[in-house]
């Protein structure tokens, strides 16, 4: 999901 | 963790200093927007909901000092410094700012799950939330020399987030159409306010409108 790679940033 | 990124993220903890340096040394939250201020702790508390099931020391550390200090400015502009905030110049309006952030994160989440929703919603909302902020330096026509500066390193963190996902795309081909366009779309909201920013504040002179 692509979501998740994004929650690594703030 | 790319240079971009990084600087992007300690433009958004100099933003922070300087809105409460400003207010506690001149004791006063004139020219701050209280309804940025509020919208701003919403899109945090919705979008690090993650603190409660996934650590990583960088982050999580962030995003405490975000919600912390979103919330300290908020207790400042609602108890000690009450007296200086002028609601009459603060006149946005906000509810379809939310409305409109709460409709796409209902239409478009990458998931239907609650922690999803918000997430967008809070993407959303952040790409917004200045609007109100650079509504009430519009209304009165000049801004205080420091709370362009507020303003400045505000835009500078996200505007820095564009590189990075450039540099993330080109080395491990991220890519988050969510983030990137609510990214740009809040990039492109300060455009303006940057161009005054450099001619104007940079050279000396007092922020106003043309």
């Amino acid at each position: 999901v692509a979501s998740d790679a994004a929650k690594d940033e703030l | 963790m790319n240079i971009f990124r990084l600087a992007g993220d300690l433009f958004h903890l100099i933003s922070i200093f300087i809105l409460i340096h400003k207010m506690t040394t001149s004791k006063s939250c004139s020219g701050i927007s209280f309804k940025s201020q509020a919208l701003y702790l919403l899109v945090y508390v919705t979008r690090y909901l993650d603190l409660f099931w996934t650590f990583a020391l960088y982050n999580s550390t962030m995003k405490i000092i975000f919600i912390g200090s979103s919330a300290y400015v908020l207790h400042l502009m609602t108890g000690p410094f009450k007296p200086t905030h002028d609601p009459n110049i603060d006149t946005f309006k906000v509810r379809y700012l939310i409305g409109g952030a709460a409709i796409l994160a209902l239409l478009f989440p990458y998931k239907w799950t609650p922690a999803e929703v918000l997430w967008t919603f809070s993407i959303w909302l952040e790409s917004v939330a200045i609007l109100p902020q650079l509504f009430m330096v519009q209304r009165t026509g000049a801004a205080e020399t420091i709370t362009t500066h507020y303003i400045f390193a505000l835009g500078a963190y996200r505007a820095l987030y564009i590189p990075n996902w450039i540099y993330r795309y080109l080395t491990s081909t991220f890519w988050d159409p969510l983030s990137i366009i609510a990214g740009v779309i809040q990039t492109v909201l300060y455009s303006d306010f940057f161009y005054i920013y450099y001619t104007k504040v940079l050279q000396g002179r007092k922020f106003e409108l043309p």
